[in-house]
């Protein structure tokens, strides 16, 4: 996946890591010591969108054909996360009790055009 | 806004705003929780650190019905006043109405101190005391016993999965514990002090689930 930088406008994945530290979560949160809490951003046009590695999914190509080749389609294709990975919190409830849970889909790892 | 002077870092500072407000909130709500838990009591960090390296030891067995929305929950004992009767332990879990938390499968962890080079034979029984610590003689139910041998000191552990569902019924529970020893030594402690690394801990694999939440009988 492409990781956005200042020169391109193109669907990218923005990385950015909040620290539990400072939003003073850390005290009941052991682990992990921060979420990276990484977004899709960026256009997707016709000839970017349907490019191989840059399509979500095998709908994304055959529609960006279609739209290529003047059919009539509507809609566009967007920037989307195309890969996610879980993310383990262990953590102090209420009642000081430990709790370790895995939740899935919490962190993107590449983005796409839909 | 417009009549502002401009200023370089301002989006950025507004950006960091908002992606750490979507964190917390993308947290809360993927972990159940309405609110940042408030700790009412601190537990000690020997403690904490000595039950996730035996938990981690001992390796986490997945069973079939476990899968990425289960929990592991682990809750320190706090001592209950002595009785002659044994030994109380109270555990506290809350949830909210709306969870329907189902236990898979739960243990006792108890650190046995066994005076060195003996072996001991013990009996221990674990009773479920009364929603109000109604602990010596009255509402209690039993919910193992088990005959051990300890050599030396040591962690057990004690299964306790079909009687924990009870547990989560209420808000405070208490386990009272007797201990039996089968010989003539009778200086063999549980150990039980809210301030020791050894402090007694129950393990529990649970699942939420939703309402509505059907499951396919077959």
């Amino acid at each position: 996946s492409l990781r956005c930088s200042q020169n391109s406008n193109f669907c990218c994945r923005k990385d950015y890591y909040v620290d539990f530290r400072d939003i003073g979560w850390n005290d009941w949160i052991i682990k992990p010591e921060g979420y990276q809490i990484n977004y899709c951003v960026g256009q997707c046009p016709t000839h970017v969108a349907g490019s191989p590695g840059m399509a979500s999914s095998f709908h994304t190509a055959v529609f960006n054909l279609v739209k290529a080749n003047n059919i009539q389609a509507s809609g566009h294709s967007c920037c989307v996360p195309t890969r996610r990975r879980p993310l383990s919190v262990l953590y102090f409830d209420r009642n000081s009790n430990i709790v370790k849970t895995d939740i899935p889909d919490m962190i993107v790892d590449a983005c796409g055009c839909s | 806004a417009a009549a502002e002077p401009r200023c370089p870092s301002c989006a950025a500072g507004a950006e960091r705003r908002l992606l750490e407000e979507a964190a917390k909130r993308q947290l809360l709500e993927k972990l159940r929780l309405r609110e940042r838990p408030r700790l009412s009591h601190v537990v000690p960090r020997a403690a904490v650190a000595r039950a996730l390296r035996r938990l981690q030891a001992g390796g986490t067995r997945r069973g079939p019905d476990d899968d990425d929305r289960g929990y592991e929950i682990i809750s320190f004992a706090e001592p209950e006043p002595m009785s002659s009767s044994g030994l109380g332990l109270q555990f506290q879990f809350s949830h909210t109405q709306d969870q329907d938390i189902h236990i898979l499968q739960a243990q006792l962890w108890l650190y046995l101190r066994v005076p060195q080079d003996m072996v001991a034979s013990l009996t221990l029984r674990i009773f479920l005391a009364g929603e109000e610590g109604d602990l010596v003689g009255g509402n209690r139910t039993l919910l193992s016993e088990r005959q051990l041998s300890a050599k030396g000191s040591g962690w057990h552990a004690f299964t306790l999965t079909p009687a924990m569902q009870r547990f989560f019924g209420g808000r405070r529970r208490t386990l009272r514990l007797e201990l039996e020893s089968h010989g003539d030594r009778g200086d063999i402690t549980a150990i039980v002090n809210a301030s020791w690394s050894h402090q007694p801990f129950l393990v529990a694999k649970a699942k939420v689930w939703d309402p509505g939440h059907h499951v396919a009988k077959r």
